[in-house]
């Protein structure tokens, strides 16, 4: 063996690209187990409960995927030109697969689409989706998964018997890292009495803020819904102008645990926080408008996994929401705390947030699961103290990969 | 994808809306 060792010549081939791509995919899965392992302690309740994989056999194997890296290269390849002739087809088949209504879209030509991730991202229509003059609309297309009211524990219903956090979804504290300022583009003026009611504000000041005659610079080249003065007289208005809303804390101890911890507020007497859940499938128009008139104060982006979130594997793996990356809009709203919270998947692990171009998701190097980073958008309004988000106003969308 | 909404109500709030129905942009959800 020792002549063999010294003797025989060493002749160098290179691997053939199977093989290469074998030992990059048995890397990047070594390096994806070492991070999951170190991470898997990791306390991402507010209430102190430990998270961990768990569900059947099939979860298991998907934990085991390193799927922010699946999503990426997903959202790169779709991100390639395709070639003039094969774009009808291709978005066609797309179309017919996934029961996309090619009527409504914006534009209507199918070759104007350069990618597959540009027609996932595609418009409306004006007039296509008319806003319903109701307090709350839906925000997107899709299907309601689950709706309810959440109830003194704190906690919100996955599926039946099985429930996540609202502290872990929210965030509870404060952010491990610095909070951040983004450059927000200026605000036109925003003619909505909704928002008066929020911060009781004078309405003929609140329709004066920001600058009327600038563009948002990053805003979108047509919104779905135009936005317009919405004239809202007919609601009852609970509270005078000028007078500040009252939080008491008795009154929200006297409730129960039900203060709103996540922006220093506490529910109201007489009120209750509710939750709904919207799933957006894979034909659905993927971008997402307000859906009420509200007041952003903070985003809080919380780094995660990108399991899917098609309603068989939310019934399958608990706290599904609180595991993935997720972007949480916190702000106020005529009645009191109000969020938004879009969550990423497998193939849309990008979210976008139209007037905030400093929001980076499904980032290459992520802090670890459980914490986020967060913004503050008082600089927006110094009326408001945050971004007024009116009705039916395209607020960002989820984009491929 | 997955969107969430959390929010303070009356607790006289009403939905328009049960699970498994499908919603698009703009439909009422509750009042």
């Amino acid at each position: 063996v020792a002549h063999a060792w010294r003797t025989t010549e060493t002749k160098w081939y290179p691997l053939p690209l199977a093989v290469g791509a074998l030992l990059l995919v048995g890397l990047a899965w070594k390096h994806e187990y070492q991070r999951r392992r170190r991470e898997a302690e990791v306390t991402l309740s507010g209430d102190g409960e430990v998270l961990k994989l768990q569900g059947p056999w099939q979860v298991h194997v998907l934990g085991a995927l390193p799927l922010r890296q699946l999503s990426r290269l997903w959202g790169w390849l779709n991100s390639h030109e395709l070639p003039l002739w094969l774009r009808p087809y291709g978005y066609g088949f797309y179309a017919w697969l996934f029961g996309v209504n090619l009527e409504e879209m914006d534009p209507a030509d199918l070759s104007a689409y350069r990618s597959l991730g540009e027609f996932f991202y595609r418009g409306l229509k004006d007039g296509a989706r008319p806003i319903a003059g109701t307090e709350l609309v839906s925000p997107s297309d899709g299907t309601v998964v689950h709706l309810g009211e959440i109830q003194a524990n704190r906690r919100i219903e996955q599926i039946k018997g099985v429930t996540y956090s609202l502290d872990a979804l929210l965030g509870r504290g404060q952010s491990s890292t610095p909070v951040l300022s983004p450059s927000l583009p200026p605000r036109e003026g925003t003619q909505d009495s909704a928002f008066a009611e929020i911060n009781g504000i004078p309405y003929s000041l609140i329709s004066l803020m920001g600058s009327p005659s600038s563009k948002p610079p990053n805003a979108p080249h047509r919104p779905a819904t135009p936005i317009k003065a919405q004239d809202q007289g007919d609601r009852a208005i609970h509270q005078p102008v000028g007078e500040k809303v009252h939080h008491s804390v008795q009154v929200a101890q006297e409730m129960g645990a039900q203060a709103v911890t996540s922006l220093g507020h506490t529910v109201r007497e007489g009120n209750s926080l509710f939750y709904i859940v919207v799933y957006l499938g894979p034909g659905d128009y993927h971008r997402f408008h307000s859906p009420a008139s509200w007041v952003v104060e903070k985003r809080r982006h919380f780094s995660g996994e990108l399991f899917s979130v098609n309603p068989w594997l939310v019934s399958r793996l608990p706290n599904l929401f609180v595991l993935n990356e997720r972007v949480a809009l916190l702000g106020k709203w005529r009645h009191g705390f109000f969020s938004f919270i879009p969550v990423g998947a497998t193939n849309v692990g990008s979210i976008n947030i139209s007037f905030d171009t400093d929001l980076r998701t499904n980032a290459h190097s992520a802090p670890p699961v459980g914490t986020f980073v967060e913004a503050s958008y008082s600089s927006a309004s110094a009326l408001l103290g945050g971004w007024p988000a009116v009705k039916g106003e395209e607020m960002g969308g989820f984009a491929l990969g | 994808s997955t969107i969430v909404l959390v929010f303070e109500a009356p607790q006289r709030w009403e939905w328009s809306v049960k699970p498994g129905e499908k919603v698009r942009v703009g439909q009422a959800l509750g009042d």
